[in-house]
């Protein structure tokens, strides 16, 4: 994907808001 | 320099903190990105949801933008 750290930071954002 | 995990957090924590007392902006955060995650939405869809949500918080956009790829950024106005 073109934005890596985009994606970063939605993935922080969701598995930190599951635990 | 590349971002890490630790300004994803502290970013977080930041929207967090601004929205203390309106969980549900944050919750809208989350759905934009959940969005993104699942390709429902673009780069370009990214910014400008995010544009709309942080309408009025400059200092928000500025800190979304050190995520944006080269190329992309949130123009501010204060």
């Amino acid at each position: 994907m073109a934005a890596p750290q985009l994606v970063m930071l939605a993935n922080v954002a969701l598995t930190s808001e599951v635990s | 320099r590349p971002l890490k995990v630790e300004d994803a957090l502290s970013y977080l924590d930041q929207v967090k903190l601004q929205f203390g007392s309106q969980p549900q902006m944050y919750s809208e955060f989350l759905d934009i990105m959940k969005e993104f995650k699942s390709q429902c939405i673009d780069t370009p869809g990214v910014i400008n949801r995010v544009c709309q949500l942080f309408n009025g918080h400059p200092d928000l956009i500025m800190g979304f933008n050190t995520f944006l790829p080269p190329g992309y950024k949130i123009d501010v106005q204060i």
